[in-house]
């Protein structure tokens, strides 16, 4: 795109495709588009437009800094975080390699298998957290998931657990009683621990498309999403569709899972995900 | 919305007769956007944008109709063209067991889609039987066990030391003892730039006799969604696609990037989590969803 840039709307043209093919959308890609039409692109043909990627980046870094802190436990209180997000996003996954993650600083991890509907996702739950070696609430299918998070809390008090980790079943956020059960979880969470530090993490998946930005704007409805955990970025997906939503919802991105094992979990670094988008 | 859209720009239409250069490129813009937004994918909105230009210019306008329904009859047209198909349904194996494979990236609704389809075939008055290989994922033969248990519905399982190959194989020689003749086989998710797991794909297709390979994409699927389909196509020779998820309000345009780009017939649709959720694929009813 930059060095093969012949003029500016041939560059103009090759920008617009690069960023709407990474899930931008169509409006932050126009609004991106509008900054270059400002330029005058003469003065910077001669350097094959590589003035322009370092210009490009500074306004997607720009887009997705956030000043809201990354995940931090917090010694003195019950540290509770939630995975939420629509059906197959990896919410199950990263609920394990965060513990994997945690297990290393702090022993008192506790997980909470609140996705008592689908079937065998206890049991799924359940090996991820005898992998890591952090204990889980016992449970079964059909049983009530806000009951489940209570007992969660309970049993972090009870164990002298400080981290509690809670994953959701996958739902669509159209369906309105569905939405209302994870209402009904944060209610019982803000009543049973509203000391806690709370982090309600919304998995999205690499690959999807506009309807992301709906996702978010639903669940940030609902519950407050304090940041966004983007997966699945080891496949070909650029997951532009972040910087849609940072720029309609300011929902930042927290955490990067770049495949399927306990450890392919990452800081979210703008400047690195920047990159990787523009390569 | 689209109408909208267009009601505005024929506001200014006066005139019978062929639209001018201006307003086709108006309309087309607002095509194109819609598309986009809609998730096809760019370089297929690019070629549709172009072919609708031609139909849009040669067409008169309609005495019975506005314009704008006009345009939009036009464009839903053409979208419903390029999604349907003779070949909707799935075939039967002279031979039986008939065989079928499910494939696709992670997290699509494979082992979800498995047990609808055999739920499918048995209202058909088959006996289908569910072969479970993915041996990755954490519980996920305990998944197929528990959902094929919920309808009824039989799995073969080896647990997780075998190959997938070997399963299958195990598998038809339990099938023949039971007269099941549809075997349905789920896949564990994958990534097509996964060398190993692409050749498991493969090894399987290679060495049993598939009678449908259908890829399970999800619909809220963004751009890179053809990019991966094609790597399915291109190494197991895919014959349908079921496109999951649909219960949700995505638009749905990579079901027109598919077809444009593979030609492989959209053959079902996940429209729900449970069993009986699962409907044969519209074409004219998915055109105007991508339209919006
Ligand atoms: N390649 C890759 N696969 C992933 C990643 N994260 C999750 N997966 C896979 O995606 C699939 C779905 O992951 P889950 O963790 O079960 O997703 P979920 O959101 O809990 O799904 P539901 O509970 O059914 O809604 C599994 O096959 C995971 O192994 C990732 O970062 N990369
Ligand atoms: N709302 C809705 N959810 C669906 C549909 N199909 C599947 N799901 C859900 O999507 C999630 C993933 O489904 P799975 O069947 O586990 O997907 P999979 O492709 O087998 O996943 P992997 O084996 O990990 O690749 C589960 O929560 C399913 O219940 C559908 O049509 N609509
Ligand atoms: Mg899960
Ligand atoms: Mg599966």
């Amino acid at each position: 795109l930059f060095s093969n840039s012949k003029d500016k709307i041939d560059f103009l043209e090759k920008l617009e495709e690069l960023l709407i093919l990474s899930d931008l959308g169509t409006s932050a890609t126009a609004e991106i588009m509008n900054e270059f039409q400002q330029i005058n692109f003469r003065e910077y043909k001669e350097n094959n437009f590589i003035f322009f990627k370092e210009k490009l980046k500074v306004i997607l870094i720009d887009i997705l800094n956030s000043t809201a802190p990354d995940i931090k436990i917090n010694e003195n209180r019950l540290n509770i975080i939630m995975l939420v997000g629509v059906n197959g996003s990896g919410k199950t996954s990263i609920a394990g390699k965060i513990a994997y993650r945690l297990k290393n600083i702090n022993n008192d991890i506790i997980m909470v298998p609140a996705d008592t509907f689908r079937a065998a996702a206890i049991q799924q739950l359940k090996i991820l957290a005898c992998k890591v070696g952090a204990e889980m609430i016992n449970t079964k299918e059909g049983a009530d998931p806000a009951s489940v998070v209570y007992d969660g809390i309970s049993a972090a008090r009870a164990r002298k657990k400080n981290i509690v980790i809670i994953d959701t079943a996958g739902r669509l956020h159209t369906k309105t009683n569905l939405m209302n059960e994870l209402e009904k979880i944060k209610r019982v969470i803000q009543k049973e621990a509203n000391d806690c530090s709370l982090e309600i993490l919304q998995t999205i998946d690499a690959t999807m498309g506009q309807n992301a930005i709906a996702q978010a704007e639903f669940f940030n409805k609902s519950l407050g999403v304090t940041g966004i955990a983007l997966t699945k970025m080891d496949g070909t997906a650029k997951g532009g569709i972040v910087i849609a939503i940072k720029k309609e919802l300011d929902i930042p991105v927290k955490l990067i899972s770049c495949g399927e094992k306990l450890n392919n979990l990452y800081d979210f670094k703008a400047e690195k995900f920047v990159e990787a988008l523009l390569d | 919305s689209l109408t909208d859209k267009f009601q505005t720009i024929f506001k200014k239409i006066k005139n019978k007769g062929k639209l001018n250069e201006n307003d086709i490129k108006n309309c087309l813009h607002e095509i194109r956007i819609a598309l986009l937004e809609a998730d096809v994918n760019y370089k297929v909105v690019k070629e549709f944008i172009d072919s609708l230009h031609d139909k849009i210019q040669q067409e008169k306008i309609s005495e019975s109709l506005s314009p704008t329904q006009q345009i939009i009859k036009i464009v839903n047209g053409e979208i419903t063209l390029t999604l349907g198909c003779k070949q909707n349904d799935l075939s039967i194996s002279p031979a039986p067991p008939t065989i079928i494979m499910l494939v696709g990236l992670q997290g699509t609704g494979k082992t979800t889609t498995a047990v609808k389809l055999a739920n499918y075939f048995r209202k058909k008055g088959h006996l289908p039987l569910l072969i479970a290989t993915d041996i990755y994922r954490p519980a996920a033969i305990e998944q197929l066990q528990v959902l094929g248990e919920k309808s009824n519905l039989p799995v073969f399982s080896m647990g997780k030391n075998e190959s997938a190959v070997n399963i299958v194989k195990a598998a038809i020689k339990y099938s023949s003892k039971k007269n099941n003749d549809v075997l349905i086989i789920d896949t564990a998710g994958r990534l097509h730039i996964d060398d190993k797991l692409m050749n498991e794909l493969q090894e399987i297709n290679e060495n049993i006799p598939l009678q449908e390979k259908l890829l399970i994409v999800d619909a809220m699927a963004g751009q890179d969604a053809v990019n991966s389909a094609k790597v399915f196509c291109d190494k197991i020779k895919v014959s349908g696609i079921i496109l999951t998820k649909l219960d949700g309000d995505t638009r749905g345009g990579v079901a027109l990037s598919l077809k444009k780009v593979l030609g492989v017939p959209i053959k079902f649709i996940g429209i729900g989590e449970k069993v009986d959720n699962f409907e044969p694929f519209h074409p004219e009813r998915m055109a105007s969803r991508i339209l919006g």
